[in-house]
């Protein structure tokens, strides 16, 4: 574990009860190798580490007699606070229709975010639609359909492209007195401008209360890449962490948290609509560790 | 990175970088780097040293061969979300320019509209479906695909599985008896087992590529989504440690974004 190897380190070079700094570093060299076999993002490891070092050289370490257990914590509380700090949970803006708008890459969970959404909400007595716009890929509206069916939450796919079927589901939620507007949309690469300009429009006619991306948990160090890119092409304000059922230690947590300063809302802990968690930064936090 | 010039500490450090960001791993970007350090000439380009050390790891890597039985029977497995469906769309479509027939099994009877998805690909490149329906068993409908493909004589029969999380160990047995099914109805062993990796994925790709391999003994890897700014460095450990070749890479959500894996092309591109 990573507390076995700090107490190696602390030990081998330790005299006089004087920490030294380069035990700090070596310590922080074991971090480093650590979070990124975490698949944390390299830059955001380098970053992240000069701030546990700068906490780490403060005179209350240095002088502690249990220094290895000193920087674990500030690595932990660190890490904890870069996901999000204490657990919020999630709030809707008080107006009629809210509308989310659903984002990401390619098979990161969005259309079964959606699912899972529309549910919870509608089990806190929400009345949501389900938008399928996503009329690119093959069986992406059925699959929509197919799922609001199972949850009982209507779904709607009118018009010819994704922008007209995303005007015509605001006017029939005004008609059919539905209150949470979920868009479903294609999966796309940030480096696709057709595809990042569609989006931008989408978000233009659609005025969502909030773009949520979706993010693959076992996503590598592609994870940062993907966040800043999305936050400059259309804004985001959170996102979802799929597939934590899985065992990836899920450094993309910490890459696209500490690279846009948006919060992870939930978590998506399996293929049904009822697998959905609140994100709890302190365990993710637990978990990347290892 | 490829400019050539001096080699300097700062030169192989920005190539390690360039390795762990590609999601080759900490320890295997160090230990490349220390190994081409030995090995370079200062006339070298360093950069050029490097992919010549990634592709080398590809070094008698299988490459991708239609298979030959009557019909040959390719199983594509893998977790959620990689792009398996749409691999297979693309392969029925590369055998199809080949002159071949084609049949596509739905064995997922679990996710919502694959069997829609599936049928989809299926109509694109002129292939036959056989599918039962949602909720059907994955086993009875690759029993009856193997059948229809004798009876058809098709050359090649492609299964299409459920993604599933390799934690998930009941899944994992259902795949080993899906497998086991097709063995039985053809009366031999399945050709080609391929493992869909997503080039997104991080270091949870060796752990999914080794379950994969224990349940199912994956033969070879496609790895898709090569189109986006993911490097695919996870097959280099999948090649390394488990064996396993990279043999098709997904270059986008078209039918005949389907490519032959080539060695060179992915290590240099590794560290551009
Ligand atoms: N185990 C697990 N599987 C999930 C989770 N979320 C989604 N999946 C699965 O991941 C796969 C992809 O999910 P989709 O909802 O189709 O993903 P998408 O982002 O809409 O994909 P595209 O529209 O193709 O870009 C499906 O097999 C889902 O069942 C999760 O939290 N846990
Ligand atoms: N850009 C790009 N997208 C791809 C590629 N391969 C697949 N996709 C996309 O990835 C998403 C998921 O593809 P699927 O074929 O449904 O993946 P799957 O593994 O069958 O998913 P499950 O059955 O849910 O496990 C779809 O949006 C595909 O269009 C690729 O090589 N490049
Ligand atoms: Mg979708
Ligand atoms: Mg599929």
């Amino acid at each position: 574990t990573l507390n076995s190897r700090f107490n190696a380190v602390f030990r081998k070079l330790r005299s006089r009860g004087k920490l030294h700094p380069k035990q700090v570093d070596m310590a922080l060299a074991e971090i480093r190798t650590g979070l990124l076999d975490a698949d944390v993002a390299l830059d955001v490891v380098e970053d992240f580490l000069s701030r546990v070092r700068a906490r780490a050289l403060s005179d209350e370490v240095m002088r502690s007699l249990t220094p290895a257990q000193q920087v674990i914590k500030i690595v932990r509380d660190e890490l904890t606070t870069t996901l999000g700090g204490e657990h919020r949970p999630f709030k809707l803006p008080g107006v009629n229709p809210v509308v989310i708008m659903m984002a990401g890459v390619q098979g990161s969970g969005k259309t079964t975010h959606c699912a899972k959404l529309a549910l919870h909400l509608k089990e806190k007595g929400r009345q949501p639609l389900l938008v399928a716009a996503d009329l690119q890929r093959p069986a992406a509206v059925e699959q929509l359909f197919t799922l609001g069916g199972e949850i009982g939450v209507p779904v709607t796919s009118d018009g010819g492209d994704p922008v007209k079927v995303a005007k015509n589901a605001l006017k029939q939620a005004s008609r059919d007195g539905c209150n949470v507007v979920i868009i479903d949309t294609a999966g796309r690469f940030h480096v696709d401008p057709d595809m990042m300009k569609e989006a931008r429009r989408l978000k233009d006619v659609s005025h969502p209360h909030l773009v949520l991306m979706a993010c693959d948990s076992m996503t590598g160090q592609d994870a940062v890449v993907q966040a800043r890119a999305f936050m400059r092409e259309i804004d985001l304000d959170g996102f979802v962490l799929t597939k934590i059922d899985g065992d990836a230690r899920g450094g993309a947590a910490l890459s696209i948290t500490h690279e846009t300063g948006r919060p992870i809302f939930f978590a998506g802990t399996g293929e049904k609509p009822g697998d959905l968690e609140p994100f709890y930064p302190d365990r993710m936090a637990s978990r990347i560790l290892g | 990175l490829f400019r050539g010039g001096q080699a300097t500490e700062e030169t192989w450090r920005e190539l390690e970088d360039a390795l762990i960001r590609a999601d080759v791993g900490p320890a295997a970007a160090s230990a490349i780097v220390e190994r081409v350090k030995e090995s370079f000439q200062p006339t070298e380009d360093p950069a050029a040293v490097v992919a010549r050390e990634v592709a080398a790891t590809f070094d008698g890597n299988d490459r991708w061969e239609p298979p030959l039985g009557s019909p040959g029977i390719v199983m594509v497995v893998g977790v959620n979300g990689t792009g398996k469906t749409t691999t297979i769309g693309k392969l029925a479509h590369l055998l199809r320019q080949e002159g071949r027939s084609v049949s596509l099994a739905a064995s997922d009877t679990f996710r919502a509209a694959a069997g829609e998805q599936l049928d989809t690909w299926a109509t694109r490149a002129g292939a036959h479906l056989v599918a039962q329906g949602r909720g059907a068993d994955p086993g009875a409908v690759a029993f009856d695909a193997v059948r229809a493909a004798r009876a058809r004589g098709t050359d090649v029969l492609i299964v299409d599985t459920a993604g599933r999380l390799h934690t998930r160990q009941p899944l994992m047995d259902e795949l080993k008896k899906v497998k086991r099914v097709l063995e039985k109805a053809a009366g031999r062993p399945v050709d080609e087992v391929l493992l869909v990796l997503d080039a997104t994925t991080g270091q949870n790709g060796i752990a999914q590529a080794r379950a994969f391999t224990e349940a199912v003994e994956v033969t070879g890897v496609a790895l898709t989504k090569m189109d986006g700014t993911a490097r695919g460095g996870i097959v280099l450990a999948v090649r390394e440690e488990l064996g396993v070749p990279v043999k098709l890479v997904g270059t986008g959500e078209g039918q005949a974004d389907l490519a032959v894996f080539d060695a060179e092309s992915f290590a240099r591109r590794l560290i551009a």
